[in-house]
């Protein structure tokens, strides 16, 4: 039996809006150290990977570890008709083949509930392992989303380089090219507006626009997103759900043949 | 050009 009672349930929300276009059907994991979600786009260039710890949750109970296949759009739907603030709480039984989700308003004058169908998912469940990464980036979230959104106008692709100058994001494309560095700020009076960079060894790689562009669909989790780069390598793309775990995407580099 | 790589060939199957 499951039973997860989280206080900021907006989070769900914010999870599966920012990953519902990249995937439309996954798998969500519940186990005793909380919840877990890994899921390919169905063209295999970008991984998702999100956990919610359990100690997120102000009451969570879960039995015996189980799979939930879901799809995220319906997910979203459900999502969508809790209030901003409201109380969510899943319960789901062992052998069951629906999840139910209860909204309470913070006032505990409204309370709703949602029987969301669950349906079998065969999904490759793929080993990630640690990697000591070249550079990271820490940038203001919105930042990020106007970098995407400013290069997507221009072209398809972007090369990030990181050196010891600042991390370099170009593109070129029919209309021309375009260039945004962004240097190492620790000094900006407020901490979301700071961006802090940590380069063991230049980087330079080549990622489709697109992705990046769907991953600052997180934006709303996160005051910082978190870029991760080592020669060769997915990127890592990781946007913290505050002190209660993590969404992160890896993107497949483009490579010369 | 560079060509787009697959995810899964970065990772393992568990």
């Amino acid at each position: 039996m499951l039973e997860a009672r989280l206080v900021q349930g907006s989070m769900l929300r914010k999870v599966v809006d920012a990953v519902k276009d990249l995937v439309s059907d996954a798998n969500i994991d519940v186990s005793s150290s909380g919840f877990s979600l890994q899921a390919m786009d169905t063209s295999h260039v970008s991984l998702i990977a999100m956990h919610l710890r359990a100690d997120a949750f102000e009451h969570f109970r879960c039995d015996r570890p189980m799979s939930m296949g879901m799809s995220l759009a319906n997910l979203a739907k459900v999502l969508k008709c809790a209030g901003s603030d409201d109380i969510v709480t899943l319960k789901a039984n062992d052998d069951g083949d629906t999840v139910t989700f209860m909204f309470e308003s913070p006032k505990e004058d409204r309370v709703s509930d949602f029987e969301l169908k669950l349906m079998d998912i065969d999904s490759e469940h793929l080993g990630i392992p640690d990697t000591d990464y070249c550079a990271t980036v820490t940038m203001p979230a919105g930042e990020y989303a106007r970098i995407c959104k400013d290069l997507s106008s221009i072209g398809d692709t972007v090369v990030i380089s990181a050196t010891k100058d600042g991390v370099k994001f170009t593109t070129s494309g029919d209309v021309g090219t375009a260039n945004v560095t962004v240097r190492q700020n620790t000094t900006a009076d407020k901490k979301e507006d700071q961006t802090i960079i940590d380069l063991k060894e230049p980087v330079a790689l080549t990622f489709a626009l697109r992705y990046l562009t769907s991953f600052a669909k997180a934006t709303p989790l996160a005051t910082h997103v978190t870029l991760s780069m080592t020669r060769e390598l997915p990127v890592m793309v990781e946007y913290a759900i505050q002190d209660m775990g993590h969404l992160r995407f890896y993107l497949a580099p483009k490579i010369e043949d | 050009g560079a060509k787009q790589r697959d995810i899964s060939s970065f990772f393992s199957v568990k």
